[in-house]
């Protein structure tokens, strides 16, 4: 039945045993993937430069566990793809934006060395969520094209490979995708004729578009090597038990025709959150303004 | 005195806004830190911002705030059969919001400044968040109350834990023959 779906007033969401299938009737999915970091060969991946070692990212799991919950104002799907890495969609009634809240950490850094898989050896990771919908979103050349706004006041739209202002030489050419990523402030969005696909960060993180219709949002980095570019040590901060850190945080989604979206009230929640306070063991009644 | 609490929170505002602050390339030494003087700004506003509630808004005393309710930590909450939620909007119009409270009973009775009761959900604790917040916290459930905030408007909310059971429903989506999608009901 439609028990693997979460729906409210605007969206449906359809789920399967890869994750996320389909918003509102179009196939869109979403997976939390990593970048190995460069190290040991040329110019170290760290706190200063990001620079990942291989243009596709690693799946953490290719068949995420998938769990669904129903309650009277929210609607919500928790899929995860190990101890480390998850995502929690929410659908609240009334709402028109998907709340996507994702946990990532302690991010594991050990692993089998590629030279000898009976070693282990610290390999640094960079977290990061791609969505890939079916926007076309390519220029007339055939270049993926991204909005991405600038600390927040406007709208810059982005060509892979390419700078307005001179010829980019992409000299790290294996991977491509350091050069396109870009800081997103508070909003990244990607659109055709027809439609829109905008998300909403809750803190600054960076991202791009590395093929036609998709947004990779980076969440979280644990890095093993330090990038000597003056901080002297790496990337790798110990977090609340010593195992690295883990962070949790929101990306709010929304989808819709181009040209009709309107994120604008959500950005600004976002940035003018309500403060929450709480008196323990007592209820009262209090004058409102 | 009041000057000077916010002169706290100022001036680790300022510090923290160093170039290494704003992009993530300090020291983890000094990560700490910064994380410190924020933290200790923070509380020292945190008397002037009672004081405000209680005489603007006719709150009552001994507001605290859990750093950690987005991990399902708040020892106040998880022990306790009633409290009241105050949610104050900076905005200049009506928000809604959704605050999550950990706490260990499974249903509660929550009302508005006007007595009116508002929807709630109580959701057990994932085993994702279980293993973000480790021993740091033992709440079973959260209580998702959404709140209708104005513009620059204190709201309170009154939470009364009762005994008439669960209301809420899981579905596991789980593969079990090639493509076929099973579920079932929790």
């Amino acid at each position: 039945g439609d028990s693997n779906m979460i729906e409210n007033e605007n969206y449906k969401i359809s789920f399967g045993s890869l994750g996320v299938e389909s918003i509102n009737g179009m196939p869109i999915t979403n997976e939390l993937l990593y970048f190995n970091s460069s190290q040991g060969y040329g110019q170290n991946s760290g706190a200063y430069i990001f620079r990942p070692n291989k243009t596709d990212p690693f799946i953490i799991n290719a068949k995420p566990s998938v769990e669904i919950t129903k309650g009277s104002s929210v609607e919500f799907a928790t899929v995860t793809w190990g101890s480390w890495a998850s995502q929690v969609y929410r659908l609240w009634k009334g709402e028109n934006t998907v709340e996507v809240e994702w946990s990532v950490g302690p991010i594991p850094v050990e692993q089998k060395c590629p030279w000898d898989s009976k070693q282990t050896c610290k390999w640094g990771k960079e977290v990061i969520s791609r969505y890939q919908t079916a926007i076309k979103s390519s220029d007339t050349q055939g270049r993926p094209t991204v909005w991405t706004d600038t600390s927040g006041r406007n709208k810059l739209l982005r060509t892979k490979d390419h700078r307005a202002c001179f010829n980019l030489n992409t000299t790290d050419a294996e991977t491509g995708v350091a050069g396109n990523y870009y800081p997103i402030n508070s909003r990244i969005a990607i659109e055709d004729d027809s439609n829109l696909f905008s998300v909403l960060v809750d803190r600054a993180e960076a991202g791009g578009s590395m093929r036609e219709g998709s947004i990779d949002l980076m969440i979280h980095r644990r890095i093993t090597a330090d990038d000597h570019r003056g901080v002297d040590e790496p990337l790798m901060e110990p977090g609340q038990f010593g195992d690295g850190l883990m962070v949790r945080g929101r990306h709010f989604l929304f989808l819709g025709k181009s040209g009709s979206l309107d994120d604008k009230p959500m950005e600004e929640k976002i940035l003018m959150k309500p403060q929450v306070f709480l008196y323990p063991g007592q209820t009262f009644q209090t004058k409102s303004s | 005195r009041g000057d000077l609490a916010e002169f706290k929170l100022a001036s680790a505002f300022g510090v923290g806004q160093h170039h290494d602050g704003i992009s993530g390339t300090e020291q983890e030494h000094v990560v700490s830190d910064y994380t410190r003087q924020l933290h200790r700004g923070r509380t020292a506003c945190r008397d002037i911002t009672n004081e405000v509630l209680e005489k603007d808004f006719e709150a009552s005393k001994g507001a605290i705030n859990c750093e950690y309710r987005n991990v399902s930590i708040c020892a106040d909450t998880e022990t306790a059969k009633e409290f009241t939620v105050g949610v104050y909007s900076p905005a200049s119009h009506a928000f809604h919001y959704h605050v999550r409270v950990p706490v260990n009973g499974s249903s509660y009775d929550v009302t508005n400044q006007v007595g009116e009761k508002v929807p709630v959900d109580v959701v057990p604790v994932s085993d994702n968040t279980k293993n973000i917040r480790r021993n740091r916290g033992f709440a079973k459930n959260e209580l998702w109350i959404t709140a209708k905030t104005d513009g620059l408007d204190f709201a309170t909310f009154n939470v009364k834990e009762t005994s008439d059971g669960l209301d809420f429903a899981t579905f596991n989506v789980k593969e079990t023959s090639g493509n076929d999608v099973v579920t079932s009901l929790t």
